[in-house]
């Protein structure tokens, strides 16, 4: 499903060049249930934004269903990206002057679907993730744990063949996070595939495959024997 | 230092009355170690809010070193809170457009000390926590786990003698989750009171009080027998 060979994402910032990611060679295939772990600052977010086509590497490959799509035009990135991809960021990225029932249905207008019917399959997604009494609620007027949630309920309002979380139980208590875990193992039986950034041993522990990264290489990548 | 009688927070949203804090009677001694815990939803963070005063009771008094500040003006709260309290937020509240040791210089102002003594100690907090190479970038330069540590740097900035921490180590890796929590049992014994919300099992049991909320309430309050 996706394929990158000797990725590499540099920032420069005046004299200073951080390689964030430098060099990697990773091959994601469809179905599969994978956790990302490393460092703070090894390059995880940076790796999953490339994979969820919403950066372009400094050099190296990326191929999404068998499309090189490391020099495509920014407008077919947006499509590939909308249509088949749901990604979760680890600071959520909501609107904070909408209500979480429009944050969750704004990736939907690329499906074209009915209104009335956004608006359900939103409403479900919340409240499946223990929301359906706030759908009103605006961002700021909810909980860290709960913002975490409705980020989560994006992504995966699309009904998206790929689904990149970067982090997505960081704030929340175990219990929840548990819930959380179900849901993903849930989406990946009915053949979705999951590229989870964790930190979360608890979460890891439920993927088939663990990727580890270190100083923006991945210095190991093995399948987890406990699944 | 801190006591909290009979304390209620309500949001009042149009027809919709969100009780976050319940009624919760809860004292602090100088010096102790305490982590909050409890569902996402439940209340935590709005209580330490009221704790570091940042926000004021709809009900109840907040009483810190023997003054009731549930009514005093803002002007007053400010003051207690600069010169007393170091709050590390859930989502960090870092300011965007300057560089992490302006951040992190900014609630020194309080002290009144020379520019240059600030600037050694903010660079100072930020080595310690292992961004020393990052002091002039700014907090979207960086990584989700390089912010949080940001967040708390800030937060000890001012020596306070009274630090409030907000699920500090919810983007970091196990390794520098320990390296964070280390630090904080250094500030204790120092001599510093610390409140902590946390999801992480592996730094609740290593505080010496836990205190779990339900629904804006207290309904666990124990000494930690294996501390
Ligand atoms: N500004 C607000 N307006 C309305 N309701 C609010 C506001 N802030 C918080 N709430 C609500 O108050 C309750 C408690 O929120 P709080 O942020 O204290 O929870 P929490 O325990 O910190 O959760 P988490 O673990 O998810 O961070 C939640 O139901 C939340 O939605
Ligand atoms: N916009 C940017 N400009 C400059 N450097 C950046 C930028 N974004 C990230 N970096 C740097 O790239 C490196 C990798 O960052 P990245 O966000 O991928 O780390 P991460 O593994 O996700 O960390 P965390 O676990 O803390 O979220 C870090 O050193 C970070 O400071
Ligand atoms: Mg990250
Ligand atoms: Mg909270």
């Amino acid at each position: 499903l996706l394929k990158v060979s000797e990725l590499k994402r540099t920032y420069i910032m005046g004299e200073v060049e951080v390689h964030a990611v430098n060099g990697i060679d990773l091959e994601i295939k469809k179905g599969e249930l994978t956790a990302i772990v490393g460092q703070s600052g090894s390059g995880k977010s940076t790796l999953m934004h490339i994979l969820g086509c919403l950066d372009t590497p400094t050099s190296g490959t990326v191929h999404f269903n068998g499309e090189d799509i490391s020099s495509v035009s920014d407008e077919r990135l947006s499509v590939v990206r909308n249509s088949e991809i749901g990604f979760v960021f680890q600071s959520f990225n909501l609107l904070s002057h909408r209500n979480i029932l429009e944050n969750v249905m704004l990736p939907m207008v690329y499906k074209q679907e009915e209104p009335e019917i956004r608006k359900r399959k939103a409403s479900n997604i919340l409240s499946a993730l223990g929301l359906g009494d706030r759908l009103l609620h605006k961002p700021t007027e909810l909980s860290g744990g709960q913002n975490q949630r409705v980020a989560i309920a994006r992504a995966l309002a699309n009904n998206p063949s790929l689904v990149l979380a970067d982090e997505p139980t960081g704030n929340l208590d175990s219990n929840t996070s548990k819930e959380i875990m179900s849901l993903f193992q849930e989406l990946n039986r009915l053949g979705k595939t999951m590229i989870m950034v964790t930190h979360d041993q608890n979460i890891a522990k439920n993927c088939e495959r663990i990727v580890e990264i270190m100083d923006g290489k991945i210095i190991k990548d093995f399948i987890n024997k406990d699944f």
